[in-house]
């Protein structure tokens, strides 16, 4: 019975921690006293109704935690993974009772499916995919991109879930011929995908027909560039960038997200906005998550800041809390809900 | 920023970029 006590996550005191504009709602405990990597919020069916779930992967276990009344949550599955430890979790979106996660010491070595059993009784997984694996992304209409294979063979595959998660189509896309960091859909283009590359390009696809329509150099200011979000507009592409490599200065500060623009008919590209730390901040991005115009960084320092991409500037910033530095950030699907993991695997859930 | 530094813009690059580039 004790166990099961401590699979129900705490309701916060009322006089918690509240920077800002973040008010703390509710935490989630982690039993198993293992290092936590990573969570994210997904909709999951239970007993035919879709509820907002919470996602949280430790080194060897990820769970499922299904919404109770006021602000509780219980854990209703686990997964366990006994030689390969857990590195991201890997929402693929349009797709009910499935998550995907990449697995790997350094680098990710697999991708596995995370299901349960028609009844709802058990927990299954399925390996997705093996390799020498460099970038992930879950893509909207029930599609997962992958890159990997070794420097003279690399493969950039498309992989389709049928409705209910099970069967699978495969499609590969044209390779950049150079290492791929990051993938980004561009929003409300739902056949345009971008990618960033360790030579400072951005590359972009046609996902329909695999062709590679450009390589972009956006120039040697800041190497190994995570892209957060795209959309176009008025025939330019806007694009997030992170810089983990960034370097402050005295007049701007530390620059931690980057809003650029690129017109992909001639490559050239401008910068548009530095999101800097406020001064007497200090810390350089390690990472984060960017939703609608909402970024979220965990630097450094051990500090989460957010910022609001549209007014330009930091509007929250969450120190650490109990003498816990914070390792990793993610916005949650409904409304402004902001998902804090701590390495002992304590999740703190914001309203912001 | 300014909308010169980048050249001629078009509303159809992405189906424009697709017409052009190899199949």
């Amino acid at each position: 019975h004790s166990t099961e006590q401590t699979e129900i996550a705490d309701v916060p005191a009322c006089d918690s921690l509240n920077p800002g504009t973040l008010q703390l709602v509710s935490k989630l405990k982690n039993p198993s006293g293992s290092c936590s990597v990573d969570v994210s919020a997904m909709l999951w069916e239970i007993a035919g109704f879709k509820e907002q779930c919470i996602i949280t992967a430790c080194e060897y276990v990820v769970s499922l935690w299904k919404p109770l009344d006021t602000w509780q949550w219980e854990k209703i599955y686990s997964w366990h993974f006994a030689e390969v430890p857990v590195l991201q979790i890997v929402l693929v979106p349009d797709v009910c009772n499935l998550v995907c996660v990449a697995l790997g010491n350094l680098e990710i070595r697999e991708i596995r499916a995370l299901l349960c059993s028609p009844d709802g009784k058990s927990e299954k997984q399925v390996l997705l995919t093996s390799g020498n694996i460099k970038a992930v992304l879950g893509l909207t209409k029930r599609r997962l991109v992958s890159s990997g294979g070794t420097l003279c063979d690399q493969q950039v595959e498309i992989m389709t879930f049928a409705e209910d998660g099970g069967s699978k189509e495969k499609q590969f896309l044209m390779h950049p011929e150079e290492t791929i960091l990051t993938f980004a859909e561009v929003q409300g283009m739902q056949e345009a995908l971008l990618g960033t590359t360790i030579m400072n390009n951005i590359v972009i696809w046609n996902l329909k027909t695999g062709q590679l329509l450009k390589k972009m150099h956006i120039g040697d200011s800041y190497q190994a560039s995570v892209c957060h979000k795209a959309y176009s507009e008025m025939g330019l592409l806007f694009v997030v960038l992170s810089h983990p490599c960034a370097k402050g200065s005295k007049l701007l500060g530390s620059p931690v997200f980057q809003l650029i623009v690129i017109n992909p008919k001639t490559t050239l590209s401008v910068g548009v906005m530095l999101y800097c730390l406020p001064q007497g901040q200090a810390g350089r991005f390690l990472e984060g998550d960017v939703k609608d115009h909402f970024a979220a960084a965990v630097l450094t320092s051990g500090t989460i800041a957010i910022w609001d991409l549209l007014l330009g500037h930091c509007t929250a910033l969450l120190p650490p809390v109990s003498d816990q530095n914070w390792s990793f950030v993610k916005w949650s699907g409904v409304d402004s809900h902001l998902l804090a993991g701590q390495k002992d695997g304590n999740i703190f859930v914001y309203r912001y | 920023c300014n909308k010169a530094d980048l050249g001629p813009i078009s509303l159809n690059w992405f189906e424009e970029l697709s017409s052009e580039a190899p199949p």
